[in-house]
């Protein structure tokens, strides 16, 4: 996901934490504010590209390698490179989170981590290898040139909320608070205590491949209903955009609330 | 419900999901 994606997934699941998970956090994060969670949501991604963090750069997705729109599915063996992948990292920070003999700064890493991989876990492209997590498909969005991960990422959801791109934090905010009550009261209320179905802390592995799972379904019937060289070169800011939202909004409180 | 877990773990509270 953009900033905008991950940060709404931290402010759900700041919503969805016990108190006692909240100051846990608070504490190991350095932060006491209400954005202990939103504001390292996003440092993975700010690290990525730098010379110390260059290690972390594949742990961001799972190379599916499938067969869409006809056969979807992941397999960790098959899938999960030998320098890591989304899930392998997740099992990797969740362990080192449970470890109290690490430096504080290591386990303050591992959060941040796992507050992203999460997220990242839920963005249907990052669990697909078709060019690259759709990342080699150039694809119009609204008039304009963009690859199909950016689109899935951050152009979907931004033209959801519309509002001023610039003003990240409160448009998650308040995209946060509105999946926030759906999953209280309103659309999500029934669905949403299955999502948390079959957790098992002690294999993160079996728990984030069923995340993964139902991520990549995604990829079979709303990322390439049609197979994906047919997507190259279409505008998708119509029709294609009207299947996708739900699918995104769906990812994205099912996130928050996984992660609390 | 992940950090809930984690949080739980380490309190050496119950490991059940409370609130969620």
């Amino acid at each position: 996901w953009g900033s905008l994606g991950h940060i709404a997934i931290a402010y759900i699941a700041s919503n969805f934490v016990k108190e006692n998970t909240e100051a846990y956090f608070q504490g190991l994060l350095g932060n006491d504010t209400e954005h202990y969670l939103a504001g390292v949501a996003t440092w993975a991604d700010s690290i990525r590209y730098t010379k110390w963090g260059r290690f972390s750069k594949n742990f961001h997705f799972i190379d599916a390698k499938d067969d869409p729109p006809t056969y979807c599915g992941v397999d960790f063996v098959r899938d999960c490179k030998e320098d890591g992948c989304v899930v392998s990292s997740l099992q990797n920070y969740t362990s080192q989170l449970l470890d109290s003999k690490l430096w504080p700064w290591q386990r303050n890493q591992a959060a941040k981590f796992v507050i992203h991989f999460v997220g990242d876990i839920h963005q249907p492209l990052h669990v697909e290898n078709v060019a690259q997590g759709g990342n080699g498909i150039h694809v119009n969005w609204q008039g304009h040139e963009f690859n199909l991960h950016h689109v899935w990422d951050s152009s979907i959801a931004e033209k959801m909320l519309g509002g001023n791109r610039r003003k990240t934090y409160d448009n998650a905010f308040r995209w946060a608070s509105d999946l926030t009550d759906e999953i209280k009261s309103g659309k999500y209320l029934t669905e949403s205590a299955s999502w948390i179905d079959g957790l098992l802390l002690d294999d993160p592995i079996a728990t984030s491949m069923v995340w993964a799972n139902e991520s990549n379904a995604y990829v079979c019937s709303h990322v390439f209903p049609e197979g994906p060289t047919a997507i190259i070169g279409q505008e998708l800011a119509g029709e294609y955009f009207e299947k996708a939202a739900p699918v995104i909004e769906l990812q994205v409180a099912k996130a928050g609330y996984r992660l609390a | 419900a992940w950090l809930n877990l984690i949080a739980d773990r380490m309190s050496g509270g119950e490991k059940d999901l409370g609130e969620l």
